[in-house]
């Protein structure tokens, strides 16, 4: 049959790589035969004999001696992929297409592999981190180790091209659709030969497709992150997942301070720690004042006045919101302000896990959408006007706040007051602008009755940022600093701090 | 939303985990330094890239370090002359013919050999010309020794050990070092 | 809820979970320095 021809010479092409170098001569003639004899060269042929070629090599995986060398035909697998993308001509079809059809194959055996019992991540993992480890190889130095110079260009023309096509295959392999992976697919995208060179390619051509991945991740642990024990392995994953994230923090963390409104919009609810990992990046190269300065005023610190940069411009979430949010900082009326009330709240509950809470009424994520377009917003009216523009409370853009905190029910009390808190992160000007805000609120007179549960609502919004184990974000500890010794609220003479004790003896002892 | 949602996390009762309350795994955390330690991050107290030499998400998963992206440039291959071969790449295949060679290589190149070739015609000939030196393998310890030459060692009664001053060549350090040592001759070859 | 197929799936995934070794470089056919000879079983035999 086909499949036997193909199992043979799949089987010759493995003995041949465990005699020669894979440099030598003899294994570019070895291909040159596959494709005159239209093995590799016709697409239906090429897609069989992968498809062939691999689920022999995974039958070889799962019948080796588990103390051998259980990869070798994985290995000169991948090694042959590696090949035909570098050294085909691709002049009737294009290189993309050829590493498509190729992931395609890969995911079509590997779907049905996973509905078995004797189904087993490895094979497929090696395969995957082996593709990895070629590709990074080869393109050291801007693919200096190719001596063609044709190939090379093309090559490197291509590369961002590579990554975000691994990505978008890593995308259809995540934990939701094969469980049976999950562990593998969190080792690949943290791949030493992928994640990094995912983050650094230029223009960060490749952040759209990581955060797609991170949310993935984050999505289906909020799936199974219930109230009450989670299971060991979710509690593995979430373990995998901090210390990935503390990776990432380490080495990029641009990536988590521009791209962090979409992970906070796909962060589990209880991931106290995570969030604040992620909130306290801080970027590389900047010496940040002790945040714990009892005489530190953000008014003197130099980087308050700067932008933060961000990568997804929420404005593209606010949808039918976009409209009334910015006449409204215009001209503020009250009909924009009930347009912009009325649109945030969902037509069905959004069932989310919380700390105290079950379901959300409020879209959590257009809350999120529209005040940090409010903050961008007042950050470049800094810069465009001055600052008696924006650090004003009769400003347009505190006024929408403050309206939409007093007019609107506790639920979207604490969904704006908690995102507000998101964006007390390293010295910046949203953070130094959200900390005048918040703090005027806290100490305001205009809320009326409402200024109990308002403040009441901050100072829980406060508090689950910095009773967690460290890091706490910079913003957070300043401002928590601020409310503390602020002159016009006693917070512990506040009749709902009274009458906790557990909490009005944290509030004694910071 | 208040603050009495808080009062589990404070209370941090096991009781409260077990009644279908939060993992305070996730909530709380945990003191992050062991994690941070175990990525490496810092590391000889300065700040490194960490993601590059990435083992895997797990500390338990990442027995071994990981071969990290390199490059060799075109001029560090292919180097006649290698271990005084002629062949490039230099290989071994001949205990008459090779002994020469290896006389010409320095004490670190035969111990390197011979640590690093096992049941191979290159540990065959570094043993034996490491024994033309006057070191001496001992078979429990699978390191090295010569005998110090500042110092006589003392012969014991039976004729069977003595006890001197020795050199010693760790391979876990790379280095010779002097002991003190209870040498016993059928422990050494 | 997670239906007990997709754990079972999940708790094997984490019991294969691939280590570094697995991440590790692949199998590459390398001349060999020197033939293999029988030496001392005293001799290490791990490199």
């Amino acid at each position: 049959t086909v499949n036997e021809k193909y199992s043979l010479v799949f089987t010759e092409w493995v003995k041949l790589l465990q005699k020669v170098d894979i440099e030598d001569s003899v294994v570019l003639i070895f291909i040159k035969q596959m494709m005159d004899k239209g093995i590799l060269s016709e697409s239906d042929n090429m897609i069989k004999f992968m498809k062939c070629a691999l689920e022999l090599s995974v039958s070889s995986f799962k019948e080796s001696d588990p103390t051998g060398e259980v990869f070798t035909a994985i290995d000169a697998l991948g090694k042959l992929i590696i090949k035909l993308l570098i050294f085909q001509e691709f002049s009737d079809y294009y290189r993309g297409d050829f590493l498509n059809t190729i992931y395609s194959t890969i995911l079509l055996v590997f779907a049905e592999d996973h509905e078995q019992e004797t189904f087993n991540e490895r094979p497929y993992f090696r395969l995957l981190s082996n593709l990895f480890y070629e590709w990074s190889n080869i393109r050291g130095h801007k693919f200096s180790s190719i001596k063609d110079v044709k190939i090379r260009k093309e090559l490197y023309t291509f590369d961002i091209e590579f990554y975000n096509i691994s990505a978008t295959y890593l995308h259809s392999f995540q934990p939701f659709a094969f469980p049976g992976f999950s562990f593998a697919w969190v080792s690949l995208i943290s791949h030493r030969m992928f994640l990094p060179q995912i983050l650094r390619l230029p223009d960060k051509s490749g952040w759209e497709k990581l955060t797609l991945l991170i949310i993935d991740l984050f999505k289906f642990l909020d799936q199974y992150t219930k109230r009450g024990i989670v299971s060991d392995a979710i509690s593995v994953v979430y373990k995998g997942t901090l210390r990935v994230i503390l990776g990432i923090s380490n080495d990029v963390p641009d990536f988590l301070i521009e791209n962090h409104y979409e992970l906070m919009n796909n962060l589990p609810a209880t991931y106290f720690q995570l969030k604040n990992v992620i909130l306290s990046s801080i970027p590389k190269k900047k010496i940040v004042p002790n945040p714990y300065d009892p005489n530190l005023n953000m008014a003197d610190v130099e980087l308050c006045q700067q932008k933060p940069s961000i990568f997804y411009d929420p404005v593209k979430d606010l949808q039918s919101l976009k409209k009334p949010v910015d006449n409204y900082l215009r001209i503020p009326s009250n009909s924009l302000l009930k347009a912009i009330l009325n649109g945030l709240y969902r037509t069905e509950y959004d069932v989310k896990i919380g700390v105290g809470y079950d379901y959300l009424s409020i879209d959590n994520k257009l809350v999120r959408g529209v005040v940090l377009h409010v903050g961008i917003e007042a950050g470049l009216e800094n810069e465009r006007t001055s600052s008696s523009a924006v650090f004003n409370t009769k400003s347009s853009y505190y006024t929408l706040l403050y309206n939409l905190i007093n007019e609107g029910s506790t639920e979207l009390r604490y969904q704006i007051l908690q995102v507000m808190l998101e964006q007390l992160r390293y010295p910046n000007i949203h953070t130094y602008w959200f900390s005048y805000v918040l703090l005027n609120m806290f100490t305001s007179k205009e809320f009326g009755s409402n200024i109990s549960e308002i403040q009441e609502i901050m100072l829980r919004c406060l508090l689950e940022r910095v009773i967690v184990n460290k890091p706490h974000t910079w913003g957070i500890i300043v401002f928590f600093t601020q409310l503390l010794q602020n002159k016009e609220v006693n917070i512990l003479e506040l009749d709902f701090i009274k009458n906790i004790p557990e909490i009005e003896n944290i509030l004694e002892q910071s | 939303f208040g603050l009495k949602a808080l009062i589990p996390l404070i209370k941090q009762d096991p009781q409260g985990e077990k009644n279908g309350q939060y993992d305070h795994s996730m909530t709380l955390g945990a003191d992050l330094s062991s994690m941070l330690y175990s990525l490496g991050i810092p590391r000889d107290k300065q700040h490194h890239r960490v993601l590059d030499t990435f083992q895997s998400p797990w500390a338990e998963t990442s027995r071994s370090e990981v071969e990290p992206k390199f490059s060799i440039p075109d001029s560090f291959n292919n180097i006649s002359n290698v271990l005084q071969s002629n062949v490039t790449p230099p290989c071994f295949d001949s205990i008459q013919n090779d002994q020469q060679r290896v006389a010409l290589f320095q004490d670190e190149t035969l111990f390197y050999l011979f640590y690093k070739h096992p049941a191979t015609v290159i540990q065959e000939l570094t043993y034996l010309e490491l024994r033309k030196r006057n070191w001496r393998y001992h078979k429990t310890l699978k390191a090295w020794l010569t005998k110090d030459p500042m110092m006589e060692p003392i012969v014991s009664q039976d004729g069977l050990s003595e006890k001197g001053s020795y050199v010693f060549f760790d391979p876990q350090r790379w280095e010779k070092c002097q002991r003190d040592f209870l040498l016993f001759y059928n422990a050494i070859m | 809820e997670m239906p007990q197929s997709m754990l079972s799936q999940l708790e094997s995934s984490l019991l294969n979970c691939p280590d570094s070794l697995d991440a590790d470089s692949p199998y590459l056919y390398r001349k060999p320095l020197s033939l293999p000879h029988p030496t001392s079983i005293f001799f290490p035999n791990e490199p």
